[in-house]
């Protein structure tokens, strides 16, 4: 089981399309796929119409120990793609769980449990607010891997140094293998000027590590959450589908799961 | 004084662009106008290229206790345009504050303060963080008004509710005047489907309140933060100059100010 956080703390770069989407198309290629929604915007669950109702099982509810993954975890519309959801009560973690004693390991110990109960999956994409609080740190903490979505725009290589700097924090004091995985560069239009100064700045920084294709901008990617569905069923043969189906193949590559 | 929260926990809604050109369309009306950066990204403290070396005053350190306001605001290229900075520091804030008695009232306290010692502005605009934590309660605690950028997107109206559920709470036990002065509509695209769907939805919940004109899709909106310049300085006669020309005059009209 590979674990993936899918984070960047700049809002509105694609995180939570990047999870939906390749997390599609990691199950059409036959690997069983489990999506965490981390956010209290619940934008993950929203887009796939599983938001439970307060108080039934949640990341929420998981964080506060009243459930276990078993409990929370709902199967999706396509086959061998699964879902942790959450719905708005999550945006109370930060401050009612910041006093928790191993606060940041909340969520590696239920996927323990979990996977000793016999819970499986291939991959494992957690969607992160765009924040670096105690959700995100407990993304990174459960992480083997990290998958940072950017657009490339001027601000993307802002928030990168305090990211990075977050992510050696947490290897040094609570997860030594944590790496990233790979740089997943999305809303990309090639006539936007200033998409290739930040796109050379990105090489720069991170060379090998920036997947391609990137994500080209893709009115029908804003379109399929309102129905509910994924690129796939709602528009399997646009460039967006091409897009998420190319990174797919590139990252199973890079998880050893071909 | 008008102090105004420019607040949406969706990210890449256009808050911090609102904030800067906005900003700088009022002043260049002849308002006296101060931003304020309460995004730990220091996004809009970036795009005037003001970002304060770590101890200097910054709204880190105003939070903290050690800096007044008066020693926090700088001018900026543009006249009568001013800012109160930020740095990285500020991500510490929600855990470092949430143990602070009336730890929701801190920034409307150095207000006071500030007018107090004589520091005096027509308009102030809080550009605020992609969450509903710490940070933007301060500012929903501060502001007498609040300013909703808002992308016309499928996501759009899903975390209007709980907003506004948490609008309701500062009004009720810490800001009885508070009240949304209008919705501003962002990174707006004639061509997108979608974007006619969430419109009516929009100008079905808040009616005259639809700030017009909305703001269109325009690049170098998004290339100017990287010059370190406004609009109205990189492209004063594109499209979205006369957008937010337009829309400052509009709530200048809104706030008794024209
Ligand atoms: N390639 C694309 N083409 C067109 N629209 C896109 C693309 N990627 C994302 N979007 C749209 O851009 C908006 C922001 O994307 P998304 O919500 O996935 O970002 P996010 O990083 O998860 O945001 P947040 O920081 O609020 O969690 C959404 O309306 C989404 O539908
Ligand atoms: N009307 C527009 N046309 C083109 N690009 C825009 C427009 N408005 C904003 N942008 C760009 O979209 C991106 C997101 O905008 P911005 O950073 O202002 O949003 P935000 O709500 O402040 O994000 P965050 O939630 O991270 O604080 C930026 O790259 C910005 O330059
Ligand atoms: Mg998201
Ligand atoms: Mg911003």
């Amino acid at each position: 089981m590979k674990v993936l956080a899918v984070i960047n703390q700049k809002g509105g770069v694609g995180k939570t399309t990047a999870c939906a989407n390749l997390g599609a198309a990691l199950a059409l290629k036959g690997l069983r796929v489990l999506l965490v929604d981390l956010d209290p915007q619940a934008h993950l669950s929203i887009s796939f119409d599983q938001v439970p109702p307060v108080g039934d099982p949640s990341i929420y509810t998981l964080l506060g120990g009243r459930h276990g993954l078993v409990d929370v975890v709902r199967s999706t519309s396509a086959e061998r793609l699964f879902i942790a959801p959450t719905n708005l009560d999550l945006s109370g973690a930060e401050t009612e769980f910041s006093a928790e004693i191993g606060r940041e390991t909340l969520l590696r110990d239920a996927f323990d449990d979990w996977k000793s109960a016999g819970g499986e999956a291939d991959v494992v994409l957690m969607d992160c607010p765009p924040s670096l609080g105690l959700l995100s740190l407990n993304a990174l903490v459960a992480a083997d891997h990290v998958l940072l979505p950017v657009q490339a725009e001027f601000y993307a290589l802002q928030g990168m140094a305090q990211l990075l700097d977050v992510m050696d924090r947490v290897r040094r004091r609570l997860n030594p293998p944590l790496d990233v995985i790979g740089v997943l560069v999305g809303l990309y239009s090639k006539q936007r000027r200033l998409s290739h100064e930040v796109l050379d700045e990105l090489n720069r920084h991170f060379g090998d590590l920036v997947l391609h294709p990137f994500v080209r901008v893709n009115v029908r990617l804003a379109e399929a959450p309102s129905h509910a569905q994924t690129i796939f069923e709602y528009s399997p043969r646009s460039g967006a589908a091409e897009d998420f189906s190319a990174l797919a193949d590139l990252l199973a590559d890079r998880l050893g799961l071909a």
